[in-house]
This record gives structure tokens, sequence and C-alpha cells, in this order.
């Protein structure tokens, strides 16, 4: 009952750069799904490939990646995710519980 | 014995609360609330103790790498509405736009408000509850969740009309939009009528021994900021201050920006000619359109404090487990960014508390009210003690199981992995433990 946890989000998006419909995409235009996992420590977030027919998406296919360790950047503003090894933290992710 | 259920959600609101820490913010109707109940200060999504892989089955051979991703509530209204009110995920309600309804596109699962009905009790809904339209199969799933027609206020539909007064002396529709109350249709506002109703709702089922479940939706926070306009004076412009962090983050991958679409359609925004998609919007406009939201805050506030003053007057407030939370949250300037359209914590952090009485508050019936108004317009700021609190992360997926167990019933039982087929399951987790439990760590 007190083991830390994790919380979930997720965003889709119709592309890889800003666009009008970014916002609010139609199920047929999302073709990127953001998944966020946040603790009390970070909130890591992956934006990967999805197929709006199968609703798939394709780990294999990273878009782009956030990291944010919130001790010292509560605000969210500094990403360091490109100073992790990718699949380091895959390794971790994996590990969750 | 069963409790009543008064269920109020804001929407678009952030934890801008002063139970939650808000320095700024006047919304001390709901601080007392939080002060006499169970406040959960980490509600962003689902937090899942068990973890579906979804993705092994087009994982490149030969990858030893298993990743499990529990996925859950997005920041947007119909999906999020609809994943906390059925304790679904969004992949599993595969919903991620607002143009379907889930009993035909996903499946036949129950709502919170269903199962209170399927279990005796009389439910009402109030405002904005469901998301209207396709979504809620435009009748805010009535007649499955409602014992009665949903209500709504008339006034709304003006909501999006040329309702504000511009420097021209024409009216428009703008993002800022707090005007004379009197001079407006009817003579009213969104939610004051819905709490109107609500009252009236509520004088009905006091001495009605069959038990009820209110739903009650404010519009506000959302867009336009259509406000009385006395409730700017609370927050003068001279001390407003931009977001601590305004700009556009130099790593912001830009697939994680999002361009505020909704906000730049206004008539005064498009009147500024900001650059799509990273603007910025000039920096005195900023300072109002976060003074709007605040004083929509403090508007809404009111109306809580009308509400519960009334639950409090008919003799409920001790028979009654009130919920308050929002769907999601929204940005104000933070990382460049306005709206709620992101992953960022400010559109995923909602404000999540439980009155439940006799747990959370001990009513002393020989003296004064559980839930007295304050005005924020009037009434300097009272200072409260916001003791019984969580700090640990908790989805609103556990909602459902949650109210439930609290109200006097039984907690759904969790979903199995693939749960499209089930219609009465939770993917949340039930939260009563936390009640009596002292959070250690």
């Amino acid at each position: 009952q007190d083991e830390e946890a994790i919380s979930f989000s997720q965003y889709p998006r119709p592309a890889d750069t800003p666009q009008v419909n970014s916002d609010l995409p139609d199920l047929k235009d999302i073709k990127i799904m953001g998944y966020s996992l946040r603790s009390r420590d970070y909130r890591y977030t992956l934006w990967l490939g999805f197929n709006p027919k199968t609703f798939k998406v394709n780990v294999s296919d990273v878009h782009a990646g956030e990291l944010y360790m919130l001790a010292d950047d509560p605000g969210q503003d500094n990403n360091v995710y490109s100073d992790f090894e990718p699949s380091v933290m895959l390794t971790k992710m994996a590990s969750l519980p | 014995e069963r409790r009543n259920v008064l269920f109020i959600m804001a929407d678009d609101l952030r934890t801008s609360l002063g139970c939650y820490g808000d320095s700024v913010v006047k919304s001390p109707n709901i601080d007392q609330l939080a002060s006499k109940s169970k406040v959960f200060l980490n509600a962003y999504a689902q937090v899942s103790w068990c973890c579906i892989c979804l993705c092994s089955e087009i994982l490149p051979r030969g990858n030893l790498l298993k990743l499990c991703f529990v996925l859950s509530q997005q920041a947007v209204c119909a999906p999020s509405r609809t994943s906390m009110l059925t304790s679904r995920r969004p992949d599993t309600t595969r919903l991620y736009d607002f143009k379907s309804y889930w009993r035909v596109h996903s499946g036949n699962y129950t709502t919170l408000p269903q199962y209170f009905k399927s279990q005796g009790y009389f439910t009402m809904s109030v405002g904005k509850v469901f998301h209207p339209g396709i979504a809620s199969n435009h009748t805010d799933d009535y007649p499955y969740s409602w014992s009665i027609p949903a209500y709504h206020p008339a006034s709304f539909r003006y909501e999006k009309e040329k309702m504000c007064k511009g420097e021209d002396g024409k009216l428009h529709a703008n993002l800022l939009c707090a005007v004379n109350v009197t001079q407006q249709p009817g003579g009213t506002l969104p939610d004051m009528e819905s709490t109107d109703e609500a009252v009236r709702l509520l004088k009905t089922r006091a001495n009605d021994d069959v038990p009820f479940f209110l739903a009650v939706g404010f519009h506000k926070p959302h867009i336009p900021f259509r406000i009385p306009q006395e409730y700017l004076g609370l927050y003068p412009i001279e001390q407003m201050t931009l977001a601590p962090d305004p700009n556009v983050p130099k790593l912001l991958p830009p697939v994680a920006y999002n361009p505020w679409t909704d906000v730049r359609k206004r008539d005064d925004v498009q009147k500024l000619n900001i650059s799509f998609p990273y603007g910025p919007i000039p920096k005195d406009f900023q300072l109002r359109i976060r003074q709007h939201y605040y004083a929509a805050v403090s508007y809404m506030d009111a109306q809580v404090g009308r509400l519960l003053r009334t639950l409090d007057e008919l003799g409920l407030a001790n028979s009654t487990t009130v919920v308050f939370t929002s769907d999601h949250g929204w940005s104000l300037g933070e990382h460049g960014e306005w709206a709620k359209y992101s992953n960022f914590d400010v559109t995923t952090h909602v404000p999540l508390i439980f009155f439940v009485p006799g747990v959370t508050s001990c009513h002393d019936q020989l003296r004064e009210s559980t839930f007295p108004f304050i005005d924020p317009l009037t009434q300097s700021k009272p200072i409260f003690k916001i003791d019984k609190v969580m700090r640990n992360m908790v989805e609103l997926v556990d909602v459902f199981p949650t109210v439930s167990y609290m109200a006097g019933l039984k907690a759904p039982q969790p979903c199995p992995d693939i749960s499209f087929q089930k219609e009465l399951c939770t993917e949340g987790n039930n939260l009563a433990y936390t009640f009596q439990h002292q959070e250690q760590g």
C-alpha cells in the first residue's frame, strides 16, 4: 500500500511538428501517441508510432522522448532524455511491477 | 447504510486551488470542503498495479525486451470523462476523439451513475458531466446512467456566440469575456443556472427515502471566460505575474508542443495576429488570461459553495458523500503553452477531494453547519487546515470503485486483461483503504 505508485497518461498527435489539428486530431489522423509515465521523481514520455486502424503502437518507432527529473526541474523545462541511453530506460520500464 | 452521493466536476480545472497550495487563487468554499475531506494531492491519470502488455506482438523478432505500458487517461475532454465515468482506460474505450459513443464504438461499459441506478439510487445529471453530443449518444447516456433526462442550462447556447463587449463597443466571441450578468440573456450564466437546478433537485430529494446520486458538472473555468465581471476585482492586473517558465523549452520535441488552436480562434486573440505555432502571446495579454482564469475559478468556487450550503441546510451533509474533481487541467503559459492538449503535468494534474461524513469529518449536530457559504467577493480569505492528504499517485479511473465503496455499495471487480466484453468492471483501484491508512514514506 505504501509502494510508490506510477501514473500514466497519453496524448495523440497527427504529425511530428505542430499543425492546425495537432490539439484534437481525428482518430483517422492519429499517427503518433505520446505515452507518459510519471512518478514523484520524474516524468518520462515516449512519442511512438501509432496505427489508428488497429489501435496498435509500435515501440520500435520512437519519434521523440522526454525525461524530466522533478527534484531539480519541477516545472519540466529541461528535457534530459538525450542524456540517457534509451535501452537502459526501456529496461528499467520493463522491470516495473 | 447507503449514503447519497453529490458528484461535482469542474471543467478544465487545474490544481489552482488554495487547498492544493496555490497562494494566488481565492477558492474558500472548495478549501473548506477539503478541510473536512480526504485530499488526493497527486491525482494525475491512472495508476495501475498490473501491467498490460500490449506491444509484445509487434516487437521485432529476437528482441527479448518486454515492454509493458498501461495506457490510461489523456488530457482531452470527451475521452477523459468517458474514461473516468466508465473506469476504463482510453485504450479500452478506444476513444481518442469525441466523435464516438463507447457503447457503440467499443463495449457496453457500465458507468458510475448507471451502477448506482442499478443498485436502487435515483440518479440525476446537471450541467456538463458526460461530454455532450455523439460521445454520450446525444442524451448524456440517458436512460442508462440517469433516472431522469439530464439538465443543461439554457444560457449555455450563448457561450460561443458574440456576447463580449469589445473596445469598439460591439459584441465579439472573445476569450476574455467578463460581463455584467444582468445584461446577459436571462440575466444569468450557465453555472448559475446549473446550481439553481441542482439546489432545486436536492430539495426534492431531501425527504425521500430513496438514496440519490446527483452529478453536477460546471462549465467553468473552460473557455471562454464568460464570467461575472466582479470576480476580476479579486485579481488586480498589477498583481498578476506570468508563468514562472513562459518560454518554449529549447529541448522540447516539436511533437510534444500543443499549438492551443481553440484559444487562437477567439476574436480578441485573433486580433493579436500571433504567429503559428509558437507565438508568443504578448505579455500583457498573458497576464489578462491568467487573471480571467483565476477569476473563473473563484466564480465556480462560489457556485460550489451555494450547492454545499444547500446540502447542509437540508440536513443532507451527514448522509451524503461529496466528490469534487475535474476532467483535466489547463496550461497558463507554462512552456509557452495554453489550454490542455499536452502531456505536461499542468494539464493532467487534477484536484480530487472526497468528503465522507463520519469518516473524513465528524458532524457535531449541536454546533455550526458543515458548509457555511463563504463569499469570495466580500469575505477575507479564511485559512483552513488540510490534514487528511494522500501524496502518492492516484488515477481518475479509481473514482468509480472508490465512490461505490464509500457510499456503501460493493465496488466493481477488477477488469480482466482483455475487458472489451465485460460490461461491469474497473481498471482502477478502490482507494477506500487510504481513508484509514496513514501514508508512510
